[in-house]
This record gives C-alpha cells, sequence and structure tokens, in this order.
C-alpha cells in the first residue's frame, strides 16, 4: 500500500494554519528545513504533544483531527515585523 | 486564550439561520432543534459577558433577516468565503470575526458533516461546535490552553450540555474584550494587539506576458516536489505550484536567481528531487550534479554523474538523467535514462547521507506500464501515487502500483498551471500500447 506523502500534507496544513509564512510572490522564498522543523515544533506546542520538531504519529494524528477552518496563528511574522518597526522608531 | 482584535461596539446582536443540515445526514436537527442548540451556544457567552442575543426570523418585521449580525449557515465544498468546506471530517466550520465588512459574524457549518445533538460520538456534536464558532464571531482566535472551548480541534462533545458554562480561559477573553456581566462598568476595552494582517498594497495589472504560452505549452525540462510544492523547470525558468493548486506567480522565475550556485546561463535543468533523508535538494545537469542546501549549492559541487555508478545494460557509464524522484511507496530514490532506470538507498548514518545503489539493475523502464517510457520527470504527490510528466500530459500510477492496465494521462497545463483547457483531441490512454479499435454494425 502506499505510504502517503505526509511532508507535503504537513506543509500544506502548516501554511494554512498560519504555522509557515505563505509564500510572498514577490520574494517567492522557499520554506527552509529549518522553518519548517520549527513551524511543526509552535504546532506541536500548540497542539499540547510532545515537541519534536518531527512528524511523528502524535503530530500526523494531530493534523489529521476534525477541526475549525481558521488559522491557528494570525499574521504573528507581521506583528513582530510592526513591533520591530515601533521599536526602531522610538 | 488570544484575541482576534477585532470586536462589536454593541452589546445587542441578532442572529439568523439560513440554511440547515440535511436531513439525510442530520436526521433529527429539524429547524426547531437548530434553533434550540444554536441559543443555548449563544448562552454560553452571554452568560459571563453583557451581551444579548436577539434571533431573527422570517415572520419578525422589525428587521429584515438579511441584516442580522451573525447569520448561520449550513454549506457545503466552495461557498465563494475563501474556506471551502472538505466533506466529512477535515474542516468542520468556521466563522469570521467581527466588524464592518459584510461577512462579519457570518458563521458557517460543513452540510456535509454527520451533525448531532449531544450524546452519538460517532457524529460530530453541533453545540460544541456552535459554541467555538461563536467564540471566533465575538472576536476571539483559537487558544492552545487545555481546556478552552477555542481549541481549534474537535475533541468529542461537551459534557452536560443543559448545563454548560465556559471554562476560565474562554470566560477571561471574553470578558476582556465586552467586559463582565452584572459589573458595574461593562463594556470592556478594545482588545489590543494582535490586529489582523493588513493587506499587501494594490498591484497594478500586469501587461499580458509572452511567458504565458510557454507556461501552457508543456514540455518541462524537470519537475519536483519541493518542500511541499511543484516546480516544473523550463530553459532557464521554472513555475512554482503550491498544494492548494494555485500557482505561486503566473510569471516565471529565472533559475539563476533563485537556485544560487549554478553556472551562470543555466538553461536547463535535467531533473531534480528533494532527498528524503536530509532534505538537500539534488539537481542533476548534463554529465553532473549539484546538491543544494536550501537554495544554495553546496561547496565542492557539482560533482561528476559518474560518481552515482550508473551503467547501462551495455555497461556504459551513464552520462545523463532524464528524471529522477522518490517513490513515497517505499523511501528509495529512482533515477531514469534511455529507457533504464537505477534504484539508490540514501540512507542517513553518521551525519551524512550514504548512496547505495540496488542490486539488479538497470531495469527497463516499460516496466512501469501504462506511461511514457522516455518520460520529463517524475514526482511523488497527493497519497503517495506517482506522477509521470511528459510533454504537455501527465499520468498517475496509484497506490504505489506498476502496472496498471489503463492510466488516462491529463493536461499539466490545466491541471498544475493555471492555463485554459485546450480543444479536445484524442491522446491515446496507453503510450506504450495502443488502444484496440472495436467497430460495432454500423462500422
Amino acid at each position: 500500500s502506499a505510504v502517503p506523502d505526509q511532508y507535503s500534507k504537513a506543509v500544506d496544513w502548516l501554511s494554512r494554519y498560519g504555522y509557515l509564512p505563505v509564500p510572498d510572490p514577490r520574494t517567492s522564498k522557499l520554506q527552509t528545513k529549518e522553518g519548517i522543523e520549527k513551524a511543526i515544533r509552535v504546532m506541536q506546542r500548540f497542539g499540547g504533544v510532545k515537541e519534536t520538531g518531527v512528524l511523528d504519529d502524535e503530530t500526523i494524528k494531530l493534523m489529521s483531527m476534525p477541526r475549525c477552518s481558521l488559522p491557528d496563528i494570525v499574521g504573528s511574522e507581521d506583528m513582530l515585523r510592526r513591533r520591530k518597526r515601533r521599536r526602531r522608531k522610538r | 486564550y488570544a484575541l482576534s482584535g477585532l470586536k462589536w461596539h454593541k452589546t445587542d446582536l441578532t442572529w439568523s439561520v439560513h440554511s440547515y443540515p440535511s436531513p439525510s445526514l442530520s436526521p433529527g436537527l429539524t429547524a426547531h432543534v437548530v434553533g434550540d442548540i444554536l441559543t443555548r451556544a449563544f448562552k454560553a457567552w452571554s452568560d459571563v459577558a453583557p451581551l444579548n442575543f436577539h434571533q431573527l426570523d422570517s415572520s419578525d418585521n422589525r428587521w429584515p433577516i438579511a441584516e442580522g449580525d451573525i447569520r448561520v449557515s449550513f454549506t457545503s465544498s466552495y461557498h465563494n468565503d475563501g474556506y471551502p468546506f472538505d466533506g466529512q471530517g477535515g474542516t468542520l466550520a468556521h466563522a469570521f470575526f467581527p466588524g464592518t465588512d459584510e461577512m462579519a459574524g457570518d458563521t458557517h457549518f460543513d452540510d456535509d458533516e454527520l451533525w448531532s445533538h449531544g450524546g452519538d460520538t460517532s457524529k460530530t456534536d453541533l453545540f460544541t461546535v456552535a459554541v467555538h464558532e461563536f467564540g471566533h464571531a465575538l472576536g476571539l482566535s483559537h487558544s492552545s490552553s487545555d481546556p478552552s472551548i477555542m481549541r481549534p480541534y474537535y475533541q468529542g462533545p461537551v459534557t452536560d450540555f443543559l448545563n454548560f458554562q465556559l471554562d476560565m480561559d474562554d470566560r477571561l477573553a471574553i470578558q476582556q474584550i465586552y467586559g463582565v456581566k452584572d459589573s458595574r462598568s461593562p463594556g470592556g476595552v478594545d482588545p489590543d494587539l494582535p490586529r489582523l494582517p493588513s493587506p499587501p498594497p494594490p498591484r497594478p495589472t500586469q501587461a499580458s506576458d509572452p511567458s504565458f504560452l510557454e507556461r501552457c505549452k508543456g514540455g518541462f525540462d524537470a519537475v519536483a516536489n519541493i518542500r511541499g510544492e511543484v516546480f516544473f523547470f523550463k530553459g532557464a525558468h521554472f513555475w512554482r505550484t503550491k498544494r492548494d493548486g494555485s500557482l505561486v506567480s503566473l510569471n516565471p522565475a529565472k533559475i539563476n536567481n533563485f537556485w544560487i550556485g549554478l553556472p551562470p546561463g543555466t538553461n536547463k535543468i535535467d531533473a531534480a528531487y528533494e532527498r528524503k533523508s536530509d532534505s538537500k535538494i539534488v539537481f542533476f545537469i548534463g554529465s553532473q550534479y549539484w546538491v543544494f542546501k536550501d537554495t544554495e549549492a553546496m561547496s565542492g559541487y557539482p560533482q561528476p554523474l559518474s560518481e552515482w555508478g550508473m551503467r547501462t545494460k551495455s555497461g556504459v557509464l551513464l552520462d545523463r538523467v532524464e528524471a529522477a524522484f522518490i517513490w513515497a511507496h517505499n523511501g528509495k530514490t529512482y533515477v531514469f535514462s534511455g529507457g533504464e532506470f537505477w534504484r539508490f538507498d540514501e540512507s542517513f548514518k553518521a551525519e551524512q547521507v550514504t548512496r547505495q545503489l540496488e542490486q539488479g539493475y538497470p531495469r527497463n523502464s516499460s516496466l512501469w506500464a501504462g506511461v511514457p517510457s522516455h518520460m520529463d520527470d517524475i514526482i511523488s504527490w497527493g497519497e503517495g501515487d506517482a506522477y509521470f510528466f511528459k510533454d504537455n500530459l501527465y499520468w498517475v500510477l496509484k497506490n504505489g502500483g506498476l502496472n496498471q492496465d489503463v492510466v488516462t494521462p491529463k493536461s499539466i497545463a490545466v491541471d498544475w498551471l493555471r492555463c485554459p483547457a485546450p480543444p479536445v483531441t484524442f491522446t491515446p490512454a496507453n503510450p506504450q500500447i495502443p488502444k484496440e479499435c472495436h467497430c460495432d454494425i454500423r462500422g
């Protein structure tokens, strides 16, 4: 039997729920391996499972649970950037 | 708890139901029962904050029904709000944060779910989900706190639906926005950040781009699944398709501007893949290969392809690769060239990747029945299926299978690159074995 393409699915899931920045069409940055690991850690912390940074069974199980469509992290990068800008102005 | 940064600037809110669950999937959830469940879900919030909820119905002439603050509906699949539902399981519902936008407060439930009214754990409890969604409609974001009704995952029905009370985390959240019920100073405060991200500045419409035709013509040099996106390389450029089917940009990017460390003027990638064991990205160009860490070539590359030790059946050392991919079915690396293929085990041992050519290779590419012997490239995608790309068509071998009787090709341009469908033309279902003709009595 086939092994689902968990990695691609997980990247899509992490982007959809706000853990990974959506690729910016202006800069088109590639998701980095470290960035994906970090996003998995944040998702694990948020979901209350062991923080491993890898797609273990518990994480995959959590990702496949029924849930609300709205993202868990809203505009975190945007917010950080704005805070930094404000600090610089001060 | 987390707040969206948005709130209603009034405490009397109206709500209405615009459609109900399908009786075939959720029997027993009549309009009356749904109204009762939703009333109780609103009550969970109005019990602890100075909020009043009034249901509007079609017989009520005081407000036009469309004017309700929180409009509830049961919809399925795409319903024109950017949050499509996905059938049973997966996403269950969503709601829009408060505000002046037309959609503000609107709450949508997936009509493909099996909704229930408590008790039946094989179904989804409408009351539990409704309390969560109304939390969004009032300005709350998802919480990581346990217990909290605002956790994003559905974990079964709440206990004691009739006497349900919000947990501390949720109470504090709603009171932060609207104040405490029966307190002398109701109204709360304007919630501080986080604010919703501001939309990107408007961009002028681009003039028509000649690269449009290139994208839609097909004939890609290489196709690769890298970090969950599909890269289509052609000449000196590439396009990227995200998992949701959208393109990062309609305009192609220059290979040399993005992939740093390739020779200037690189105008053809033969094949590429993301290594499973360490997520490094391998590019084949002519008789050399490069290994990238993210978008930068690692020092020491290029190296000669001969390092891979691939010899044809006639004993010649391979000097060009046509296609390469990791088959999700077994995690092995497959390299194709000249109608033959080789299989490698690339394990991560002692902090480095060791590449082991497996015994019994090369084998004939025709073993992959139903797909072209000489393909442009291959990827693993979806549920671990193998996707073969050739010219402007692609074939899917499902479930780790090698030998499917009929594999119908589909259009790369239409399915992957957002191009208009071409006029219908005949394409053979199996490029290796032309389909037999069957004539009927009328010839």
